[in-house]
């Protein structure tokens, strides 16, 4: 509980610097290997030089995710290692955010560690959570999962080109999810193929916009 | 810490006392949607005439595995809803190991909730831990989350009938799995197909009666 209290602490005050500078802020959550770094691979190949974008790759061992965006052309990139905690937290933030040079910034992209679980209850200052579920790991996710989808704003879901290769049926996720949050965006996309990948970059600078 | 204890001290009960019932337990962990449930209901299929198995399933909402896992034969199948706890513990397991009939069990399975992360620090007093990963998430899963490659004694691949469909290399996932645990055993299925389960059904087999 005092632990929580401390993060959503640092957590407002992240949220606070990154509203000053008009940075608008995402939060990218899923299961292991969903898609979330190919999806910030496309959105910087797409958006990078357009839109200045700072970058945050989190996991419990390697900076494999850190070395792929830069590799997709991220400028401002950096890793966290957590060693062992199963989600980020606004501490780790902070510290990184520190090197960010926030008078450029358009965006901030963080990548989670791969947990649908723990990563919900930690705020990390973002403007919304971006929820991915793959077509690949069963449509009931979001029931079995509640917290994250409930505290998300949109639901992507990746790996459109598997559809068909198991019993994933796409309304019936998008049931699901909306029986645990009304209001969930939810967009379908492939990664791999790029179909989809338009709505995708449209929703995000819609959004972007509104952010100003 | 003090929690930690507590948990080894209630695994360490269990282990005794499946091990006086000379009851074979395997711990089942994966990402979300790597095929748990899948690879259970195939297992009960094949063997659940020939031995006596139970079965908990654990999530943090819903019970629909262990309905799944009844629907496939399994007669003696408790579900776990841990309602926020993104891991099964020794005290959960305690709990509901009192209703089934020790006895008369051969093997006893437990289906994790879905994180490779927080898991592997709760020894349930199994005798292994079985981690699947599947074909869709990546080959750097080992790596990312060495701590539960570390702690498990197989490694089950599933969803090979889906190589092809990513970068995923089935012989760079295995040499990362042996980078972090020399002497994990490693077997490749496909649960959707059936390829590759004679050879599980088979390693199973071998352990229960070495169990014996
Ligand atoms: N078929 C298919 N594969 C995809 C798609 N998107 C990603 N992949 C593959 O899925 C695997 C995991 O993708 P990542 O982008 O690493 O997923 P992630 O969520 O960042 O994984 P972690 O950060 O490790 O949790 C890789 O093998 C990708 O090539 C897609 O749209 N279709
Ligand atoms: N193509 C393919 N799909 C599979 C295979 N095994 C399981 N699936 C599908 O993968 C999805 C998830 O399977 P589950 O058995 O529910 O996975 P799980 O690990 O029990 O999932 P959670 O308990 O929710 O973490 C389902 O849509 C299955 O049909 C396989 O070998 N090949
Ligand atoms: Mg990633
Ligand atoms: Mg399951
Ligand atoms: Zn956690
Ligand atoms: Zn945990």
């Amino acid at each position: 509980e005092k632990l929580t209290s401390e993060n959503d602490r640092l957590a407002a005050q992240i949220r606070e610097q990154l509203q000053q500078h008009e940075i608008f802020a995402l939060n990218f959550v899923s299961s292991p290997g969903s898609g979330k770094t190919s999806l910030l691979e496309k959105t910087i190949a797409a958006l990078g030089n357009s839109l200045e974008i700072g970058l945050i790759a989190g996991d419990v061992q390697t900076e494999n995710d850190a070395e792929r965006l830069t590799r997709a052309g991220g400028r401002m990139v950096r890793p966290i290692v957590t060693g062992g905690a199963c989600h980020l937290d606004a501490k780790m933030i902070t510290r990184v955010l520190s090197e960010f040079n926030l008078e450029t910034l358009d965006l901030l992209f963080i990548e989670n560690v791969g947990n649908l679980v723990c990563p919900s209850s930690f705020d990390l200052g973002e403007d919304m959570k971006v929820v991915l579920i793959s077509t690949t790991e069963g449509d009931d996710k979001p029931l079995k999962y509640p917290g994250m989808f409930r505290r998300s704003s949109v639901m992507v879901v990746n790996k459109i080109d598997l559809l068909g290769t198991s019993d994933f049926d796409l309304e019936r996720v998008k049931k699901h999810a909306r029986q645990i949050n009304a209001d969930l965006d939810i967009l379908e996309l492939s990664c791999r193929t790029g179909d989809g990948l338009d709505t995708w970059l449209q929703w995000l600078q819609r959004r972007v916009r509104k952010n100003r």
